[in-house]
Order: structure tokens, then C-alpha cells, then sequence
């Protein structure tokens, strides 16, 4: 199945690198 | 049924598209508005002439998305000074030409005088459809392969809802929050839609507590849609 907490993981490192301008 | 209720689409006020000076007597004044799954026009005919009008009939000309009337045109003959509201279903499957704006919609009414010509701009939010939630994983390949010199960033001023309202806002207009992360106290909403033609937005929303200018992201494979996509949500979260 979907392994949903790398998912989830991968989406706060996206916020945390475009969270600093 | 009332235009804005069911789906929770925001409904612009109508306004007056064809004046009665313009028209012989016949104004016309409308907006546009989306429920159950599909885009209306609602517009009010009112006689404003000395003689009946009848025979009503609605054409529309090539436009951006396909729209053409999903019906006959519903409006009853009028006696002078009398007022018809109608309710025009719409249907995103006509020929296509591009307009500018891109959602400019150039309108032809028929009656027993005349044929009278107008044009309107429908709010671009009608068009994002119910199915608009895009797979996290597909979300997140998809904005790391648009590069970002496709992405255009806006700054959305004096918006004073919080991040759950800001949500449910845009949630009601078919605007999806997939993703909701906090980083040092600033809320990242990572959000999809999708238009009637079948083109995604991706879009970032950077809201800071207790400042109310929120910069808003968009990245799409169809640029050309940025512009309207940024009114609608300014539209969205001023109302």
C-alpha cells in the first residue's frame, strides 16, 4: 500500500524549504 | 434554488449587462453561479419598453472554455415595466476559440424586435470542478517537475480569516486543501483544482498569524490561466 508518513514527510520538507524566502 | 447554496459557490451580485437604452427597452442584468456540479447563469430579463417583449432566445459566441447553453433559454413574454428571473444551465463541451480575457463570454439575445449583443466576464471559480483533489503523491512529483520559472507568486492583502476559514472558503468554491504543514508558526496549505477542461492548478498558500497579506503560489502547465485564478481566490477570501 501507500506508505502515508513519507508522504506526509515529504510534504513538511516542502514547506520547510519554502517556508524561507 | 437559491444561486450559492448547496455547493457553497460564491455568487458575484448581478450586474446590469445590457442596458435598456441599448436594447429597445430590454435590460438585462446577471451573474454567474455553480451548483450541483454544474455552471448557471442567472439572469433577471426586465421590459422596460411601452410594448410586450416575447420570443426570447440566447446565443453565445466561441469562447475560451466551450461554454454554450446547456438549455433553452427559459424567459416568459414580458409586459412593459414586468421582471423574469431565469436560471440558464451552461455546458463546457463547445468549439473553443481563446478570448481576452480568458473568460470573456460575448452574449446574442433574440426577441420579437431584435437581436441585441453584450458581453460578460464569467468568475473563472464556476469552472473548477468537484473533482478537483489531486493525489498527494501526483502533488508533490508535479510540483517538483514544474520549474520554478513557471511559478508566479501573488500577495493577497486585508484578508482576515484564519487558516481553517481561509480552507473552507476556498474548499466551498472547489479550491482542495491536500496538504496542511506549520513551519515556525506559518501556515503552508498546499491546495489543488481543476477546470472543465481538465487542466490542474497547484497552488501554495503562505499565511502568517496576525499578518493579513498572504502570499498565494501557482504553478500549472497552462500558465495563461494565473491571472484569473488569482482573482478568484481574491475574490473568494474578500467575500
Amino acid at each position: 500500500g501507500i506508505d502515508d508518513s513519507n508522504l506526509d514527510d515529504s510534504f513538511s520538507k516542502l514547506a520547510q524549504t519554502r517556508s524561507n524566502p | 434554488g437559491t444561486p450559492g447554496l448547496g455547493g457553497g459557490c460564491y455568487v458575484p451580485p448581478k450586474q446590469v449587462w445590457l442596458l435598456a437604452a441599448k436594447a429597445k427597452g430590454l435590460e438585462i442584468a446577471g451573474t454567474f453561479s455553480r451548483r450541483q456540479n454544474q455552471i448557471f447563469m442567472d439572469m433577471t430579463f426586465t421590459n422596460r419598453a411601452l410594448t410586450q417583449l416575447s420570443g426570447f432566445a440566447i446565443q453565445l459566441n466561441k469562447n475560451s472554455f466551450g461554454i454554450i447553453p446547456g438549455a433553452q433559454l427559459n424567459v416568459v413574454a414580458l409586459n412593459p415595466n414586468q421582471s423574469f428571473d431565469t436560471s440558464l444551465p451552461l455546458s463546457p463541451v463547445g468549439p473553443i476559440q481563446r478570448m481576452d480575457p480568458l473568460t470573456n463570454l460575448q452574449v446574442a439575445i433574440k426577441n420579437n424586435i431584435d437581436v441585441f449583443y453584450f458581453s460578460c466576464i464569467m468568475p473563472i471559480h464556476t469552472l473548477f470542478v468537484e473533482d478537483g483533489v489531486m493525489d498527494k503523491k501526483i502533488y508533490l512529483a508535479t510540483w517538483k517537475d514544474i520549474s520554478p520559472s513557471n511559478e508566479i507568486q501573488y500577495q493577497i492583502s486585508n484578508v482576515t480569516y484564519n487558516t481553517d476559514t481561509i480552507s473552507q472558503k476556498l474548499q466551498a468554491n472547489n479550491i482542495f486543501t491536500i496538504a496542511r504543514r506549520n513551519v515556525e508558526g506559518q501556515d503552508m496549505l498546499y491546495q489543488s483544482l481543476k477546470l472543465t477542461n481538465g487542466i490542474w492548478v497547484l497552488t501554495e498558500l503562505k499565511i502568517m498569524p496576525g499578518n493579513t497579506s498572504i502570499t498565494l503560489s501557482l504553478k500549472s502547465r497552462a500558465v495563461d490561466v494565473a491571472t484569473a485564478i488569482q482573482q478568484s481566490f481574491d475574490l473568494i477570501l474578500h467575500n
